[in-house]
């Protein structure tokens, strides 16, 4: 009598747990942009052998950003996760993977992911502040403030911003906008950049050092500015994707 | 001579019995929520 075929995979198994957490440490690997994302939610997992201990599997995941940007050496399990009345994102995937051996790799991921809406943040949290587009205005502005005034204090390494993480603006009942950005040190230090700034550059891969900042403006009533970066130190690239190419490289939602 | 009764009768019949309290395990998936729904 042929075997029974296996029971279905449930998505709370443990197995289907270590699959999710491949995929997600795969995914984050190779993003380019933005924040590190963790699991939500296991929507649906198949399993299709393809062999003795060969098996293809197909799960499609819902993840949720963290407030870790994808340079942070920080681990994702201490990754906070944006909450809701933060103007959440959350993600999509869909990732093809192969367990050969107990082995679990990932053959492809298919990715996209969207801000919540913002009638659904307004209906629970009406004066929260909304995300923002990256290349509105206000925030530009605020980014090029807040980097300005850090490189005007610092005793550190020049800064140069390398991506725009997220913009908030709120406007009851004060109108404030607040960013969270990229940075990576230069080769100069702040006084030597007063004198030549174009003459500063990021440090080269074998000495990058990354960081992020956070700024916040309040437009009105008082025109006030509070920033704060923190440089991570220098990191070797764990992946096989050189840690600076990450961030300067154009989006790409598909890995395979 | 052999008899056969009708389906619903056999099915009646041959029910388990679900015992009290009895639980249907949750569906496979979709999976728990681990942190909130949007």
């Amino acid at each position: 009598v042929p075997a029974a075929p296996p029971a279905p995979l449930g998505c709370d198994d443990p197995e289907s747990e270590a699959a999710a957490e491949v995929a997600v440490n795969y995914i984050n690997g190779r993003s380019h942009h933005g924040y590190k994302f963790t699991v939500n939610r296991i929507k649906d997992v198949h399993v299709v052998p393809q062999g003795p201990k060969n098996n293809l599997m197909f799960m499609e995941l819902d993840l949720l950003e963290t407030k870790c940007h994808i340079l942070s050496p920080t681990p994702l399990a201490n990754c906070t996760v944006r909450s809701f009345a933060e103007h959440a994102v959350e993600g999509d995937c869909d990732v093809k993977m192969q367990k050969v051996d107990g082995t679990i790799s990932v053959l492809a991921s298919k990715c996209h992911s969207n801000a919540d809406s913002s009638e659904d943040i307004r209906k629970v949290c009406p004066g929260c502040p909304l995300l923002a587009k990256l290349n509105d205005t206000e925030v530009l502005e605020t980014v090029s403030a807040a980097l300005n005034d850090f490189n005007s204090k610092t005793t550190g390494p020049y800064l140069r911003l390398l991506e725009i993480g997220r913009g908030q603006i709120q406007y009851h009942p004060a109108h404030i906008v607040a960013v969270e950005f990229a940075v990576g040190a230069t080769n100069c230090s702040a006084e030597e950049a007063k004198v030549n700034v174009e003459a500063c550059q990021l440090l080269p891969e074998d000495q990058s050092n990354f960081g992020f900042c956070t700024g916040t403006v309040v437009k009105h009533p008082s025109q006030d500015l509070k920033v704060d970066c923190q440089l991570y130190g220098h990191q070797v690239p764990t992946s096989d994707i050189p840690l600076l190419s990450r961030v300067f490289q154009p989006t790409s939602q598909d890995t395979s | 001579s052999v008899t056969k009764r009708a389906v619903a009768e056999v099915a009646q019949h041959d029910k388990v019995p679900r015992p009290v309290g009895f639980v249907p395990p949750p569906p496979p998936c979709p999976g728990k929520i681990r942190h909130f729904d949007i």
